[in-house]
């Protein structure tokens, strides 16, 4: 997250970390964030996986407000199922239906449990969205700019106004790159955006009174840059794939 | 306004500990 603000992870308690597992026992890598949608499911973003679309390669913790160490009241996850969007696809600069499911366990067969530091984040009603001009949240780990080496091991969050198609298909913005199953997102001064590591993470905008999830953090050119927004793919949007692949209606959080 | 209910897990989606910033 470029500009925002450190936060704990009580204050975004669907907050999920994705970690790639290494060969040789070596701790595992940080990979993506994630939402925690249902008590046994976490919603990603396909191009997080897609090179490596193997369940068993990935780890997940909730609960974290630190990367790769130990966090009171974390819980930690094998990946049950791993679900990639069967559309997914790379254009030269946009991800298309850039949405992943993962099914998670605790090695006791457990799905999560809810504390202070593990909740779930409500979905969007079908083909809603929060007014464009609206405040939402950005939430992870990601670079806290373009040109840093390192990333930060705390849990970052910012704010971000919603960007109308209309503006966000202007040619100096991303032009045709954008379609309806994409939302917008951006500072009006162009100061804070979500930034490479923060890809899967949430976007959580109010809707209809509650925190809701409105976006997946997918791709944008650079961070933080004038006239490129962030670029999430759009929940409301998924619904009935989501659903599809989850099954049952009453396990998630509409 | 809304709020989402508890489910039979004793999750309450969207429900923070801290104080919302909304």
């Amino acid at each position: 997250i470029v500009g925002g603000e450190f936060t704990e992870v009580e204050n975004q308690p669907w907050f999920a970390a994705i970690y790639q597992k290494n060969k040789g026992g070596s701790p595992p890598s940080f990979k993506c964030g994630g939402s925690l949608i249902s008590p046994c499911w976490v919603a990603s973003a396909a191009h997080c996986f897609i090179q490596l679309p193997k369940k068993e390669n990935y780890v997940v913790y909730l609960g974290q407000s630190k990367e790769s160490s130990y966090n009171p009241g974390e819980m930690k996850f094998e990946v049950e199922q791993l679900i990639l969007h069967e559309y997914y696809r790379e254009d030269s600069l946009a991800y298309h239906n850039d949405i992943a499911l993962l099914k998670i366990r605790t090695s006791t067969g457990q799905c999560a449990q809810p504390s202070r530091s593990i909740q779930t984040i409500c979905l969007p009603p079908r083909f809603t969205d929060a007014p464009f001009g609206s405040d939402c949240e950005i939430t992870g780990f990601g670079k806290e700019s373009e040109s840093d080496y390192l990333y930060p091991k705390n849990l970052k969050m910012s704010v971000v106004k919603l960007v109308s198609h209309e503006q966000c298909m202007q040619p100096h913005y991303y032009g045709s790159e954008i379609n309806y199953k994409m939302l917008c997102a951006a500072d009006p001064e162009w100061k804070t955006d979500s930034c490479k590591g923060d890809s899967g993470g949430p976007l959580i905008c109010n809707i209809e009174g509650r925190p809701t999830l409105s976006g997946i953090v997918s791709w944008g050119r650079g961070c933080a840059e004038k006239n490129k927004p962030g670029v999430y793919t759009r929940v409301s949007h998924f619904l009935d794939w989501i659903q599809s692949h989850i099954g049952e209606e009453k396990g998630l959080a509409f | 306004k809304p709020s989402s209910s508890v489910d039979q897990q004793g999750f309450q989606c969207g429900q923070k500990a801290l104080r919302p910033r909304f």
